[in-house]
């Protein structure tokens, strides 16, 4: 039943796909019932966001927004040649664009406020993205980052010191303690085999990792495989297949409106605006709630290349799907009734000095590490969520290492896929994988490292110098996840989605942040010159008003008794303008009378005579004098007895 | 220039340091952390352009504005380098360089 006058909401059929009824994000119905992203705030981390577009200005929200790259508080997007800064803007649209407007698309959470952190259009460092991470995280909910390192099929990077430290930082304090939401792109190295667990902004467990599927559900040919990602939602594919409708920039060739928006820079965004629809309806949970919703509520669905295997606790994940296609009918109403997970418990192994060859295929090298009820007693793990290995291996050619992760249940993660184009010579130092297909598993048990060289180089030997095991998970047992998996199961026929339920939720934390709204350097030049004009003006005028009453006490007609103001005529009352003070000049008429006074003497209003007519002189003639058009200079009263 | 969003200057260019400092037991205070920042910054010949976003104990330190030779860059940057190195009020610190991040 929702139907919207923008005219290219028709064409957006990741909202509403009538032409493959189903391939698409499931959210009408969460329209419908009025969830549609009220009181969230997303921030885009990009190249900027125009947010003077119709289509983003109503939603925008300042307060939440940056410029990085310029260091000022307005993120607008530079033109630049390549027509390229139009990033920002697409993924904004794609979040909250603004319905009914007749012009352009609708945004997933139309009902959300969308901020802008410029960082990608200029020199970027760690200490930047540290700060781009936790800007205004009191403000912004969700920071959705369509971005990551070269996705060529050798790089391996991901945030340095500051920026893990401030991605933890805000998953512990952003958002009033509940938790900042990273939502990040998975990658587009598809085509060159690449994996996001070499990308550690996408394999760390403080950010929500998506995918792309294209409108016939099938791994697009850009997109990569991983472990370690979550979930998977719409974008574009090859060029037979429609890409996501969104709002663009209208500078350089920009419209305003755009048919071409596609890549997992396209599917983050997406996810981003579901989660804004899921924290409307329960704003309490905490950045592990959302991570958990989404792999009770992904769905599974046919692709058979998609190898999807089951792991124990019955979640079925993909190394190019994750746990599934997103749907926001599932995820609303899940989140609706969702009470939060227990605290985040952890294990973590020593480090294991192995010093071992890493044999030619077949063969492969396999070493163990036990994890103990003992081992977990402290902390009192029992069911897994992120389980993360980090690893130091040389060799003359990374590219050729394969590396598999067992869990207890023997649930099987290619944690490091072969790349044929990465030549590295540096092999792997302490760099960390991870993965999530062991969600919801009991945490106690073996865990096997299988590592091979796939190379075809005959005489090159990888060695593994050392790893470390840590395990993520709570202290649910695997009855408490089969329990919550049929208690939001009950929920889905959304009859828990409406106003008159609610479960309560704990008060945030009151976290003050670094710096509040501040007032640019230039308003503050601004705000200082006005108070300096002000101040000058203000002695001026009192020392006239002082000079002026000092003159007329001193005339004749004062020294004998109390002084006699120059009467005012009625004509003069509406003419001259009143100003609030003593008259500066008492003219006398050509003829030399004194116009008498019969009423006392108004302090209500300077009296300005008249006299003046345009272009007779003007205030530029005097330095000194101040800014009255209408007043006479002394010089040219020569003539009149002057009586200032 | 701390909480002014001074660190967000640092993107002009030039060489600049993250620096973690050790704050003593119950020396939480905002002020004293900004103080000896600048203290250390000058040892080292840098600026402290102000704490590093929401982090606790992280500043950045920035060179001195100015242009200089090649020559005269890299004798700041081993001393720099020295300075923090030895100082024992940080932890840890690290010149900032270019990272490499494509749209996706």
């Amino acid at each position: 039943s929702m139907h919207f006058n923008d005219p290219k909401y028709p064409m957006q059929w990741h909202l509403n796909n009538r032409r493959s009824p189903g391939r698409d994000i499931n959210v009408t119905g969460v329209w419908e019932r009025n969830v549609t992203g009220r009181g969230v705030t997303v921030v885009v981390v990009d190249d900027g966001v125009e947010h003077t577009i119709q289509d983003i200005a109503p939603n925008y929200c300042p307060e939440g927004s940056y410029d990085l790259n310029s260091n000022d508080p307005d993120p607008m997007p530079h033109p630049d040649e390549e027509n390229g800064n139009h990033h920002g803007t697409r993924c904004a649209g794609e979040i909250a664009a603004v319905p009914n407007n007749s012009f352009c698309a609708v945004g997933v959470a139309y009902g959300s406020r969308i901020a802008g952190i410029r960082v990608l259009d200029g020199p970027l460092t760690d200490s930047m993205e540290a700060v781009a991470f936790n800007k205004h995280y009191q403000i912004n909910d969700i920071y959705s980052c369509s971005w990551g390192p070269d996705d060529d099929g050798k790089t391996v990077d991901g945030p340095h010191q500051l920026g893990k430290a401030a991605l933890q930082h805000g998953v512990i304090a952003g958002r009033q303690g509940f938790g900042s939401i990273f939502v990040v792109a998975s990658g587009n190295g598809g085509q060159h085999n690449d994996n996001c667990n070499y990308d550690g902004y996408a394999n760390s467990i403080y950010t929500v990792t998506i995918g792309a599927v294209d409108e016939e559900g099938r791994m697009p040919f850009y997109a990569e495989e991983c472990a370690s990602m979550l979930a998977v939602t719409f974008s574009g594919g090859d060029k037979m297949l429609r890409s996501i409708v969104t709002t663009d920039w209208d500078l350089q060739k920009g419209t305003g409106c755009t048919e071409g928006h596609t890549g997992t820079s396209a599917a983050a965004p997406l996810a981003a605006g579901m989660i804004a629809l899921m924290l409307q309806v329960r704003p309490c949970l905490t950045w592990r709630d959302v991570q958990h919703i989404i792999v009770f509520t992904a769905t599974q669905y046919e692709d058979r290349h998609a190898d999807w295997l089951t792991n124990e606790a019955g979640f079925s994940h993909s190394h190019q799907h994750g746990f599934g296609l997103l749907n926001a009918w599932r995820l609303v109403n899940a989140a609706k009734i969702w009470t939060s997970v227990p605290y985040l418990a952890s294990y973590v192994s020593p480090v294991l000095k192995e010093n071992k060859a890493v044999p030619q295929s077949p063969h492969s090298l396999e070493v163990l590490w036990n994890v103990s009820r003992m081992d977990l007693e402290m902390s009192g793990l029992k069911t897994l969520e992120h389980v993360a290995v980090t690893v130091s291996i040389t060799h003359p050619r990374r590219g050729s290492l394969e590396v598999k992760l067992f869990c207890p249940s023997g649930m099987m993660s290619l944690i490091g896929a072969p790349r044929s184009m990465d030549s590295d010579p540096s092999g792997f130092n302490d760099w960390t994988f991870s993965t999530v297909r062991c969600w919801g598993e009991r945490a106690k048990g073996v865990y096997k490292l299988v590592i091979r060289d796939v190379g075809n180089e005959p005489l090159q030997v990888g060695i593994l110098r050392q790893w470390q095991l840590t395990l993520y998970g709570s202290v649910w047992s695997p009855v408490d996840i089969r329990d919550r998996q049929r208690l939001l199961e009950s929920a889905m026929s959304g009859e828990y989605l409406h106003d008159d339920f609610t479960l309560p939720c704990p008060p945030g934390l009151k976290i003050p942040e670094e710096d509040g709204y501040t007032i640019t350097p230039n308003t503050l030049k601004t705000l200082v010159l006005v108070g300096c004009f002000t101040i000058f003006w203000t002695i001026y005028y009192m020392l006239e008003v002082y000079l002026s009453q000092r003159s007329v006490a001193s005339a004749p007609g004062c020294r004998s008794g109390p002084c006699r103001w120059p009467p005012r005529s009625r004509r003069s009352r509406e003419e001259w303008t009143e100003l609030e003070s003593v008259p500066l000049c008492n003219s006398k008429d050509l003829d030399g009378t004194e116009t008498e006074s019969g009423g006392p003497p108004t302090t209500s209003g300077l009296l300005v005579p008249d006299l003046l007519h345009e272009g007779d002189w003007s205030p530029s003639q005097n330095k000194n004098a101040p800014d009255f058009p209408h007043q006479r200079p002394p010089e040219l009263l020569q003539g009149e007895e002057q009586i200032c | 220039l701390a909480g002014t969003g001074g660190t967000d200057t640092q993107g002009i260019g030039g060489l600049s340091w993250a620096v973690h400092l050790d704050s003593l037991e119950g020396e939480q205070e905002e002020e004293s952390l900004a103080q000896k920042a600048d203290a250390v910054a000058q040892a080292a010949g840098l600026v402290n352009a102000g704490r590093i976003g929401e982090l606790q104990g992280h500043y950045l330190f920035i060179q001195p504005v100015g242009h200089k030779q090649a020559m005269e860059v890299e004798a700041m940057r081993q001393q720099a380098e020295a300075v923090l190195a030895r100082h024992e009020a940080v932890r840890w610190h690290s010149e900032q360089t270019l990272l490499k991040r494509a749209k996706r």
